[in-house]
């Protein structure tokens, strides 16, 4: 799964979220990327948001949307949230995988509860950031 | 307004000891790549849904990662992909899911939420859509890999549907 988060010289989000599934899948099995709300979310002056891991965990626990009514209504930082929803509700669920959120100001977030998760990021000032492994 | 983008490219059990320094020179290529795609597109005051969109294109468009050319085979051997977009001004929003022969799955998923009255199309019905508004028509022959397929037998063999080989350091990355 790949995906995608910024924020525009306009304050405007947007978040996008691409994958091939699993595979061996059967069934017509969909899995949380095409699913406004589990796997990909975008509100102005609140977060966008892009998921990948195990799809069916992120489906159950609508991570995305989630999350922004975590930052919405508890007035959490992007964060906050973040690591309240993959390294706790997901986590204890036996669901693996990782989100990349971008805040209001145009910070990026990166969380996940694997060993790692394939991200890059420029931020405000122009600084380019590659990662793999979570530490 | 200062601007900004982060990307992925899947999550889940990468082990080190079977990354190469090339494969791993590849796929961090990739990812600049990709960020600063978006990134142009922002700097020339671009929107934040084109620029998600170029992003994830090039990710699409690389063999390295689950998603466009790079997607895993279902059980039938062909690619099955999804894709969803949206945007914060508005809240407005595009998906597709079960397509088999569009090239680039997230600008169709942005093609949905522009030009359509719809948020989510699936299958046969999303590509109808998509060659009705010029999408080329894309053969399976063209997101195939050897990896893919090697991973694919190997799950059959043993009646698995999860990624439990690790033949490539990312083979257990979850789709």
């Amino acid at each position: 799964t790949v995906g995608a988060v910024a924020l525009d010289q306009y304050g405007d989000l947007a978040a996008a979220t691409s994958t091939g599934g699993i595979t061996n899948k059967q069934y017509g099995r969909v899995g949380d990327s095409a699913v406004i709300g589990a796997g990909t979310w975008a509100e102005n002056q609140v977060v966008a948001v892009s998921t990948t891991g195990m799809g069916e965990y992120f489906l159950q626990e609508n991570v995305a949307a989630d999350l922004a009514a975590r930052v919405r209504y508890l007035n959490e930082t992007v964060g906050q949230a973040a690591d309240h929803i993959i390294q706790g509700e997901l986590k204890d669920r036996g669901g693996e995988g990782g989100l990349i959120a971008m805040d209001k100001s145009g910070n990026a977030y990166f969380a996940m509860n694997s060993s790692g998760m394939y991200r890059a990021s420029i931020d405000p000032r122009g600084k380019c950031k590659i990662r793999i492994y979570a530490d | 307004m200062p601007f900004s983008i982060a990307i992925h490219g899947g999550a889940g059990t990468i082990l080190r000891e079977q990354m190469t320094p090339e494969l791993q020179r590849e796929i961090e290529a990739a990812l600049e790549k990709s960020v600063r795609a978006g990134q142009d597109i922002l700097s020339s005051g671009g929107s934040a849904v084109d620029a998600v969109t170029a992003a994830v294109k090039v990710l699409e468009d690389s063999p390295h990662f689950n998603a466009g050319r790079g997607s895993v085979l279902t059980h039938r051997e062909m690619v099955e992909m999804d894709a969803s977009i949206m945007s914060g001004k508005g809240k407005n929003a595009g998906a597709i899911a079960g397509v088999k022969h569009i090239r680039n799955p997230i600008e169709l998923a942005k093609a949905v939420m522009e030009d359509s009255e719809h948020v989510f199309l699936i299958g046969e019905g999303a590509e109808s859509f998509a060659f009705e508004h010029d999408f080329l028509y894309t053969e399976q022959d063209y997101f195939y890999t050897d990896r893919r397929y090697d991973q694919l037998q190997s799950m059959k063999e043993k009646g698995l549907f999860a990624l439990s080989e690790f033949r490539y350091p990312d083979d257990n990355k979850y789709g």
